[in-house]
């Protein structure tokens, strides 16, 4: 199940980082206004919240802790 | 506790981001 919450969180971080860059920054959070229903503040947020180092940009690793944190979450409700 | 009460809307936040990317990946092939 790890590898598939993994791959899961691979799939959803390319999904994010179009230029396939290997890294998410903010820039490309506000791109995806569009096609998600969250506000930019609610982006941001997001961004901020999975930005640990808060360094401005996401890592793979980053977005992976985020992502398995929120599967966690999942199980409990 | 605020930074708690924080905490806790960026969860639904984080939630509601991740669902979204799910069901937008899911949605078109």
């Amino acid at each position: 199940p790890l590898a598939e919450t993994m791959g899961k969180a691979k799939e959803l971080f390319v999904l994010c980082d179009k230029e396939g860059k290997g890294f998410i920054t903010k820039r490309d959070m506000q791109r995806l206004q569009g096609e998600l229903p969250l506000s930019p503040e609610q982006l941001e947020t997001v961004f901020e919240s999975l930005d640990r180092e808060s360094n401005g940009f996401l890592t793979p690793v980053e977005f992976k802790t985020g992502f398995g944190e929120f599967v966690g979450l999942d199980d409990t409700t | 506790d605020p930074n708690m009460k924080a905490g806790a809307a960026n969860e639904g936040v984080l939630a509601n981001f991740f669902n979204s990317l799910l069901s937008k990946k899911t949605g078109s092939p």
